[in-house]
């Protein structure tokens, strides 16, 4: 089983997008995939068709109340497990900040539910992230062995690149965190005909040429329109780009986890 | 003097942007313009042309460090200040978690500097916010005197609207603010040939119809290639559709203040 962070405190660079539909196209292709969605706007959550907190939240999971396999919802898709998002998941920073364990939460939480998730089959944790440097990310980042950030191929986005590198370092050091740290950059929202995107491609490449997947997510209209019908890209657009992306970068990503 | 701050706690919706144009567009037309930035990845900043905290930073001002106005800084176009951002402003949200002012610190900070603003004779605040519902955005609502939700034309920035519009009622009532609460909703990124967009423009004037600015932002290649040449649309490219529609966005802006 591995657990894989979707991270990059830049907003709107395809976070939950790569969360949501990579880990379609994992459960697609036979691996048992669970998305945690750590985002109190619960995006992760919706675009799955599950309207933020029904039948279960991770915020009753950080907090205690509830253990990790208990939320744990299925989705309408084999293979493919939830624990969705709520509301009160963006309190979450100012409620645990006394608190010392409160970067670690979540590895906690996780570690002792190991045999539960085993007997799920789950191979893949995916935990998809909001857009800042806060506790939810860090627990995410100490829980996570490792992490796959998605750029968008834009300036801001760019710039903000070697601050999601360094917080990474940071954390797994601060944490005592034992695995690698990043599994990947995954360009997203590409557009051929754009300077924009091949200067940024061009830029990533120079400085993480062995961190780059060879896989490029490009914009379509079907990945923008997929979550307004609550369905991941390999199910409301099977035979498109997108899906055709998103599941070569899941078989890119396996790919890797065989060669030791 | 009007402050005004631009929230959406959904990441990548164009509140930078909107901010640094916008501002932009008003100092050309003789306004003077301050844009405070309180984004920890300082984008508006470098969009300014100033990278991160040269010469002063908010940081300062909300520590109690250095007052408002000595942390002002000119950038390279008449009538348009700044007041960078800087990666401290990241470990905000948990430095002031215990103190009981924490939400209200920006305002404690303008408040005694109106008579320097007034020298200055500066006409607009534009506050750029970060993507989350942590105390920095909460700073923003309780010193603003009405706020501007920057809307990207996509699912999740839709569903994302009440969300933000209830946040600005709670905040005001929590620190009784005097003021109005919503300046406008501006959609921004929207592309005329695509579905979402048609649909986004169409849902928001159902159920905000006196809210929506008549002003949209189109999606432009030169929008997103301005902030790597450090310089606002104005600069960049003054004769194209990016400028035009910021300007129209400003004299709307403008117009509205006017009508008592
Ligand atoms: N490859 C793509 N093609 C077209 N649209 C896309 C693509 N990837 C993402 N989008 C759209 O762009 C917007 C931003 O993507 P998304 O919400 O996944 O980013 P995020 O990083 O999770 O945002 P946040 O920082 O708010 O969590 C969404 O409206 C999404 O539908
Ligand atoms: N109208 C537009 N046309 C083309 N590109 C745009 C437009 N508006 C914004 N962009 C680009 O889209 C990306 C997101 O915009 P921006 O960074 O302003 O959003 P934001 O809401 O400030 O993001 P964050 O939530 O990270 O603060 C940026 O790379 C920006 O350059
Ligand atoms: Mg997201
Ligand atoms: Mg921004």
């Amino acid at each position: 089983m591995k657990t894989i962070a979707l991270a990059n405190q830049k907003g709107g660079v395809g976070k939950t997008t790569t969360a949501v539909n990579l880990a379609a196209a994992l459960a697609e292709s036979g691996h048992v995939t669970l998305v945690i969605d750590l985002d109190p706007q619960s995006n992760a959550s919706s675009a799955l068709g599950v309207p933020g907190a029904q039948g279960g939240s991770i915020y009753r999971v950080l907090s205690g109340e509830r253990t990790l396999r208990e939320q744990i919802i299925e989705t309408a898709w084999p293979n493919l497990l939830l624990i969705p998002s709520e509301p009160d998941l963006a309190a979450f920073d100012t409620e645990v900040a006394a608190y010392e364990q409160r970067n670690t939460l979540l590895r906690a939480a996780l570690e002792p539910q190991l045999p539960e998730l085993q007997a799920l089959n789950v191979a893949y944790i995916l935990l998809d992230c909001p857009p800042s440097l806060g506790t939810l990310m860090i627990n995410a980042l100490a829980a996570a062995d490792s992490v796959i950030i998605p750029l968008q191929c834009e300036y801001f986005a760019l710039e903000g690149l070697t601050r999601i590198t360094n917080v990474i370092q940071d954390i797994r050091t601060e944490t005592s965190h034992p695995a690698q740290g990043i599994e990947g950059i995954v360009l997203t929202m590409f557009d051929n005909r754009l300077n924009l995107s091949q200067q940024v491609h061009a830029e990533v490449k120079k400085h993480f040429p062995d961190k780059l997947f060879d896989s490029i997510i490009p914009r379509t209209i079907r990945l923008g329109e997929a979550p307004s019908h609550g369905k991941p890209i390999t199910a409301y657009d099977p035979a498109g780009v997108g899906s055709q992306s998103y599941r070569r970068l899941a078989n890119e990503l396996v790919a890797r986890q065989s060669v030791v």
